[in-house]
């Protein structure tokens, strides 16, 4: 059930190349086309990211599951996985900034632990994971990520996006991706071709006169993009009353002004907690180094 | 051989006793899940049902189905449905009565609003153990990720990144703003 009909009756194979390229502020993605013969048979779609140094790929999901190969560079990457508890708990940089400053006006040594510390951690999040040249990191079906490259040369990962997956119940050739952030393009929706377009937007142009004729009126003015992310279709007031926020800060989160692309630029680096980076040839010697030492110790 | 395997099993399960809800608030309303877990029929058929209860004015958090598309369907009162696709555009900004039904595929984002009579509706669900990500809340996507990168990728201050990711304590369903304690029998 992978492949339609006659998607898989090739009589040629090709070496191919990315189709499409997308540029960011911090960084590029690369498109293969997912229409090809190759890709439909196979029910895979494949992109490249180059993240930029300092570069933050937005938070994002597909329906169906990823593999990504980092090619090059390292970097770190946070994922939001339905259910789990933020593990990762820190002061915030700004509480860790102004406990400087107080340690520095005082004069004096830094306080004890038990020293006016309590209640004092400002953030918890879920854990952050290293991403190293040479790994292969599993994304489930629908879970949200982002990453960022903190190592000095680009990030790059090869992603492959397994469309024809039993957890993929959206397009089986056209992969969607879901930001939570930004305002960026669809990476494949170039691809799919206008008419296609024409048609979605025709089914929904549609849609909404039929609501209209039912006399629910659009209370939004109905935003029809090919860029977005999540929150942008949402009403902002009831977007900031579900955060308990602002209106301004839900703006904030829909971006519609955001031109900044899918992935951002951090200029003063990104300052997260996260388990120290060891290197492979490090975690051998350590682990060697144990093994020797406590031998037949439990 | 079936008789012991289809012909006995466990066909039903009710979800509309408040008491059996997984999801309880007493300002908010009330969330009861059936899947392969508690009826392993489901398996089988590889879907699911979700019964909720929202009280007058009360929001469902903004969230989307991991795994799977939703049917909902109006069972009481009226709700606003806010439902909006990948590329960021409302596909659905509208009000679901008792009666009426409205698909929301996997991934798209959704939002419920109880109007003043409130809404009860029951979801079916494409998957035999659907998941949904709440984007708002104590569980959300949003408290997952660090404020550094909350106050990045939303270019807002490190006070309002905090403020936006701990705002709601709740986790599913939230109390309506500016409303004190209403308790519902």
């Amino acid at each position: 059930g992978r492949a339609r009909e006659n998607e898989c009756q090739i009589d040629r194979l090709t070496a191919l190349e990315p189709s499409n390229r997308i540029q960011a502020e911090g960084g590029l993605t690369e498109v293969w086309d997912c229409q090809d013969q190759q890709f439909r048979c196979s029910g895979v779609t494949v992109i490249r990211r180059t993240i930029e140094r300092n570069g933050l790929l937005l938070p994002s999901f597909t329906s169906g599951p990823e593999l990504i190969y980092i090619e090059q560079g390292n970097g770190i990457s946070g994922l939001m996985i339905p259910g789990c508890p933020e593990t990762f708990e820190s002061l915030s940089t700004q509480e860790a900034w102004r406990e400087g400053m107080e340690r520095g006006m005082r004069g004096g040594r830094f306080q004890g632990q038990g020293q006016g510390r309590q209640g004092r951690f400002q953030d918890q999040h879920q854990k952050i994971r290293h991403l190293r040249q040479g790994d292969i990191f599993a994304m489930p079906a629908g879970v949200a990520h982002w990453a960022y490259n903190n190592g000095d040369e680009p990030l790059v990962a090869v992603i492959l996006i397994d469309t024809s997956n039993h957890a993929n119940q959206l397009d089986k050739d056209v992969p969607r991706r879901f930001y939570l952030a930004g305002n960026p393009e669809q990476e494949h929706e170039q691809q799919q071709g206008r008419h296609h377009q024409r048609r979605e937007f025709q089914e929904q142009g549609q849609q909404q006169q039929h609501h209209q004729r039912r006399g629910g009126e659009s209370r939004r003015g109905g935003r029809q993009s090919d860029s977005g992310n999540v929150f942008s279709g949402f009403d902002t007031r009831t977007l900031a009353q579900s955060f308990g926020v602002s209106e301004e800060i839900a703006q904030r989160l829909q971006a519609e002004q955001d031109e900044r692309g899918n992935i951002v630029l951090v200029q003063e680096g990104l300052h997260v907690v996260k388990p120290p980076s060891r290197s492979y040839e490090e975690r051998e010697e350590r682990s060697r180094g144990s093994r020797s030492r406590y031998g037949s110790m439990n | 051989g079936l008789e012991e395997t289809i012909c006995s099993a466990r066909l039903s399960e009710n979800i509309d006793r408040p008491s059996e809800a997984d999801v309880y608030s007493p300002e908010a309303g009330r969330l009861t899940t059936l899947n392969s877990f508690n009826l392993p029929i489901l398996s089988f058929l590889r879907l699911s049902a979700e019964k909720g209860v929202l009280y007058r004015n009360a929001i469902m958090a903004p969230h989307y189905n991991l795994n799977a598309h939703s049917i909902i369907y109006g069972v009481r009162g009226r709700a606003r449905i806010q439902i909006v696709n990948a590329q960021g555009n409302s596909v659905f900004d509208d009000e679901l009565r008792q009666g009426q039904i409205v698909v929301v595929p996997q991934n798209f984002a959704v939002i419920k609003q109880a109007t003043k009579e409130g809404f009860e509706w029951v979801s079916f669900k494409t998957c035999e153990n659907a998941l949904f990500q709440t984007l708002a809340g104590r569980t959300s996507a949003i408290r997952a990720m660090p404020v550094e990168v909350i106050s990045n990728i939303y270019q807002i201050s490190r006070e309002q990144a905090h403020r936006l990711k701990f705002s709601r304590s709740e986790t599913t369903l939230f109390r309506p703003e500016n409303q004190g304690y209403q308790r519902r029998e």
